[in-house]
């Protein structure tokens, strides 16, 4: 087909694919993405975020870039939208007429929005391409996952809580069934300190990073604390993931 | 079609219909499914729970029902499970060979399977049927609202963070086009209270809820903070909604 001849001429010219997966939604999966091309880009690589949540872009939002429209040249192309620290940003919320409507699209139609980027954005010559896939595992991710499995990596992100573990467990073994390798498991949202009288808690109880990374064999890339400054920088975007 | 006769001759026998709806997973529309039911069931009402997250399943681990599986009798009807106060519950999880294999299938897949669920579980009478919805606006909502819109009210979930507010402002948006009321709005992990020192922090910053109930006119349910024990409770389920 036309667009796999497509997709295929432009993920060439990226050296390294990463998908963000979690499986469950809520779990930090936009942020952690934002959070890994923003230090990526800060090391001077060329960088690139895919935003591939149909139902539920955040990127825009967390990399400062909301209100953005993208525009396509001559020959069709789509030009991504330059973010800070010159991070190529591009977010299905871009071709949307405006941020409240809902999509209502079944999975043929999310399948062929998800084509249609992979195959018309021209990103150029990348070191980095992130990208954030929705939770589940689904129609965009199984499209997604089946156009790039002979060469993207995955990071998967969880919570601490047991809920999580069963759930995002399934997405690292939809990752081994597709090919793709996993990188590692970052924990989110592990433990609160009180910054006051210094007492740690554990808002959400568990262990489930270090679970699934002893029970399906991939490396526990470390955890990031729960923290009110993550929502007050979605926009400027300068936290960074704790290894 | 049969399917669809099948499925209007179960939701007959039941009085009250009500989808938890949120566009952004983990917000904790399980959390908050699961406690409107035990707290319906509290009041004497003979309640049901069915779980259409077929890629996340956590209501039956929510309920305490962990590894159950269910039943089809000779007329090919599938008993629910019952679980704590005469609660009925179902689940996609029950159909499933195993908690860890992950659901890799494609829209037409999932309408099919939910379509299958509404027609086949036999609820009998009820007084309130709680249905869990996924995160999104895709096959599994669309096909759940479709066929329930004449008459089932919707239960929106969101927590404070203004990315929670933009994506789950588009759940209410999509069950005004549906058709389905709303009746109002909860807004789940609203700030953290330090036991130890009674420091209020709000870990996720916002007013998402009272926004949308302002914006699109529904009513404020009323929030839950962020608490342990809502994981330390999964499984036992005695945590009640805050009005
Ligand atoms: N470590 C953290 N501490 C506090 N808030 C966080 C943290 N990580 C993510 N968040 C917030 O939690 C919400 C969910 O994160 P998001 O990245 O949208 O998750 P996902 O992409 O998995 O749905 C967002 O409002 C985000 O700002
Ligand atoms: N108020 C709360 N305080 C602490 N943890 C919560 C609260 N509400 C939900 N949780 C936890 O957060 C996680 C996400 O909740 P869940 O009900 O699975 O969300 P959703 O169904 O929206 O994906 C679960 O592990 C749940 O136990
Ligand atoms: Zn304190």
């Amino acid at each position: 087909r036309r667009l796999v001849n497509a997709i295929n001429e432009r993920m060439s010219k990226v050296k390294h694919k990463i998908v963000i997966v979690s499986g469950k939604g809520g779990v930090g999966k936009s942020f952690v993405a934002a959070s890994l091309a923003v230090a990526t880009a800060m090391t001077g690589r060329s960088v690139g975020v895919l935003d591939a949540d149909i139902h539920g872009p955040s990127i825009p939002r967390i990399m400062g870039l909301n209100g953005y429209s993208v525009f396509a040249d001559i020959n069709g192309n789509i030009i991504p939208v330059e973010g800070p620290l010159n991070i190529l940003v591009f977010s299905v919320q871009f071709l949307l007429p405006s941020e409240d409507s809902p999509v209502i699209w079944r999975g043929p139609l999310k399948s062929r929005a998800i084509l249609e980027m992979l195959a018309r954005v021209n990103w150029g010559e990348l070191d980095y391409l992130y990208i954030d896939l929705p939770p589940g595992t689904g129609d965009e991710v199984l499209t997604i996952a089946q156009q790039l499995s002979r060469n993207a990596r995955a990071i998967v992100v969880t919570i601490p809580t047991e809920l999580s573990r069963v759930i995002v467990r399934k997405a690292v073994k939809f990752c081994k069934q597709l090919g793709i390798p996993v990188i590692g498991i970052v924990e989110n949202m592990k433990g609160f300190t009180c910054p006051k009288c210094n007492t740690y808690y554990d808002i959400f109880p568990g262990d489930a990073g270090i679970r699934i990374a002893r029970e399906e064999n991939i490396e526990y890339l470390g955890s990031i604390p729960l923290d009110p400054r993550v929502n007050e920088y979605t926009g400027r975007n300068q936290t960074f993931l704790q290894k």
